[in-house]
């Protein structure tokens, strides 16, 4: 009765336990569809756990969507709109035409909370922490910039050496256990066709590459599909997106998670800074977390609808 | 807890690399205990910085002085956060 009652507010931000539970939950409602998954562990040794959406009982490995969100621990939007995505896509399911066909193709995997550690921290001490809570030996300085330490063209332009900084990339590629447990996992399933991964603010689409300026092979293609998407986003309210390459659309960026994916044949790679421009920043009131987990979803169907109509 | 009493977020507009450097030497200096919340890029997009209750005097005589212009996105951070800790206490009950 509690489960079909449903306590958990969408409207409003969580901890890391609620968060947890909801993935059960939602798994627990949906048992023909949907798996907590645990792929790896934290630093400080929390799970992290997946959703997995299959419409097959797991016999192979077919082609599959990775939907990834928390990285930055502060970008709490992000989190928040990825649970309210997993609801809908389960609630979805058999319902709207689109996320049914999506769902007969493919699996959806998503991960709400891809630095444990760092959301915890910015409940608990600093709600402005970014980065990962690893300890660097030699310094006073903790954590790593988790979306600096994927292995493409890493400690490259746009990151830093100094375990003081922001966007500090660690000691070496994958050195943080929680970027190391999705490496490992897309690499053994081999079979992902779409990455995307949730971050705010600034209410941005954006494809590869953010380590260079030279274009990516597909960039004609990415840019297209990431126009129709936040054409799709701004229909719901209005809210406009811009579109580009990560490198010239906001700054140079190396070591990140989308640049990986697309260089290891993950095609569809995209980030989503999402709302706002900057009035609340970081800081956006939970009013907005519908408004915005609705809209963002309308361009993510789209990215997932074109990914299902054109499997390579 | 960390508590942000009186910091504030300025949006600083810059209009080419020159300001850009200008910037990135002000956001690098430990002392002003600057936290970047969008950083400088050479992409004429504005830049938004967490300026302690501290550095405010510093921070807005090195901006007047550069010529650099700027506006006051959030005022009181910590007002913000009690809010989120409100709700997010009264929705745990």
């Amino acid at each position: 009765q509690e489960r079909s009652s449903n306590k958990f507010n969408y409207g409003a931000y969580h901890s890391l336990e609620a968060i947890y539970r909801e993935m059960d939950s939602i798994a627990g409602d949906f048992p023909k569809l949907a798996t907590r998954v645990k792929i790896g562990h934290s630093f400080e040794h929390r799970p992290m756990y997946v959703l997995k959406f299959s419409t097959t009982e797991g016999r192979r490995r077919r082609p599959a969507i990775w939907l990834n969100a928390g990285i930055h621990s502060r970008e709490w939007i992000s989190q928040a709109t990825a649970i309210w995505t997993a609801r809908k896509i389960a609630s979805d399911y058999g319902k709207d035409p689109a996320i049914t066909t999506i769902l007969e193709k493919m699996d959806i995997f998503l991960l709400p909370v891809a630095n444990p550690d760092g959301y915890v921290y910015t409940q608990t001490r600093n709600r402005l922490w970014r980065k990962t809570r690893s300890v660097n030996p030699g310094s006073r300085c903790i954590g790593v910039d988790p979306n600096r330490n994927w292995n493409a063209s890493f400690a490259g332009q746009g990151a830093s050496d100094n375990p003081c900084s922001e966007i500090y990339h660690g000691p070496h590629a994958n050195s943080e256990v929680e970027v190391k447990s999705v490496v490992d996992f897309i690499q053994e399933h081999g079979n992902f066709k779409c990455f995307i991964d949730l971050h705010s603010y600034s209410q941005l689409l954006m494809y590869p590459y953010g380590y260079t300026v030279k274009k990516a092979p597909d960039a004609d293609e990415l840019d297209e599909v990431a126009r129709c998407a936040a054409k799709a986003l701004a229909s719901l309210s209005g809210t406009t997106y811009q579109v580009g390459p990560t490198c010239t659309t906001v700054y140079p960026a190396s070591g990140s998670s989308v640049d990986w994916a697309y260089d290891h044949g993950i095609k569809y790679a995209f980030t989503f800074e999402l709302r706002d421009t900057g009035h609340y920043g970081f800081l956006l009131p939970a009013n907005q977390i519908i408004p915005t987990a609705e809209e963002t979803w309308l361009g993510l169907k789209t990215i997932m609808e074109h990914v299902r109509n054109n499997l390579y | 807890r960390e508590k942000f009493f009186g910091d504030q977020v300025f949006r600083i507009n810059v209009r080419n690399g020159d300001e850009i450097s200008k910037l990135s030497q002000l956001v690098s200096s430990d002392n002003l205990k600057l936290n970047v919340w969008k950083s400088p890029s050479t992409f004429s997009r504005p830049v938004d910085v967490l300026v302690p209750s501290v550095s405010l005097q510093p921070v807005k005589s090195f901006l007047k002085s550069q010529g650099l212009e700027y506006s006051v996105t959030i005022k009181d951070l910590q007002a913000l956060l009690d809010n989120e800790d409100e709700e997010m206490q009264h929705n745990e009950g």
